[in-house]
């Protein structure tokens, strides 16, 4: 563990409290992507199947299963939760998830670290993290103009892999023999679609005044 | 062949 990859955790588990006191406290959730929140699921319950027999630390299956617990509900409160579902647009919300999670089960299933199931399934779930979050960026798109809550969710959820990406380079200069390419590159490639956000999100917060987050 | 490296992140 290093500071990073704890600021990480910090970061990621920041961006669920706050959606889920944006969807509870405040009854709804527009601009949030529901899409995007079942790929969440589709990750974390793919990827934390060795919950049941990979412990490397209280800590990991601890956050295992607060993610798991998390992803599950906020996709139980937008989808049949009232008020909550009434304020989910399919219209708006339409990102054609299956061109996401097709090329990634593909991807797992021919560029994986072994040649088991749960290393394959591992796989598909980084690919598939990597892209989750596109359903909401284009949604937010669509919107022009961020929500405060919103914003702030996508940040932390965006500094959460970017985090990351600098424990990689701690670990890679600290630790003999750690590589972990696939990681290495889906992590970038996560970081890399929340840049234009970040210029965004930074932009309108820079003045100290809470300005909305326009998006072109 | 070698064992793929440990899962000790999340």
């Amino acid at each position: 563990m290093n500071i990073f990859r704890f600021l990480g955790d910090m970061s990621h588990i920041l961006s669920f409290v706050i959606l889920l006191l944006k969807i509870t406290q405040g009854k709804s959730a527009a601009g949030i992507s529901l899409r995007t929140q079942e790929l969440y699921m589709i990750v974390f319950c793919s990827r934390y199947l060795d919950l049941f027999w990979n412990f490397s630390s209280l800590y990991n299956s601890f956050l295992k299963v607060v993610f798991i617990a998390c992803s599950s509900a906020i996709v139980y409160i937008i989808r049949f939760k009232s008020p909550q579902k009434d304020t989910w647009n399919p219209e708006l919300d339409n990102f054609p998830i299956q061109y996401l999670i097709g090329p990634c089960a593909v991807a797992g299933l021919l560029i994986n670290q072994d040649w088991t199931p749960f290393e394959m399934i591992w796989a598909f779930s980084i690919y598939l993290e990597a892209v989750a979050i596109l359903p909401q960026l284009f949604l937010l798109q669509k919107q022009g103009e961020v929500e405060n809550l919103t914003s702030h969710y996508v940040a932390a959820l965006g500094a959460y892999r970017g985090l990351y990406l600098m424990n990689w380079v701690y670990r890679y200069f600290t630790e003999d023999d750690y590589l972990q390419r696939i990681v290495w590159f889906a992590g970038t490639v996560q970081t890399g679609l929340y840049i234009d956000f970040f210029y965004h999100y930074y932009q309108s917060k820079r003045g100290g005044l809470s300005r909305p987050v326009k998006l072109p | 062949g070698n064992k793929p490296p440990a899962k000790d992140e999340l």
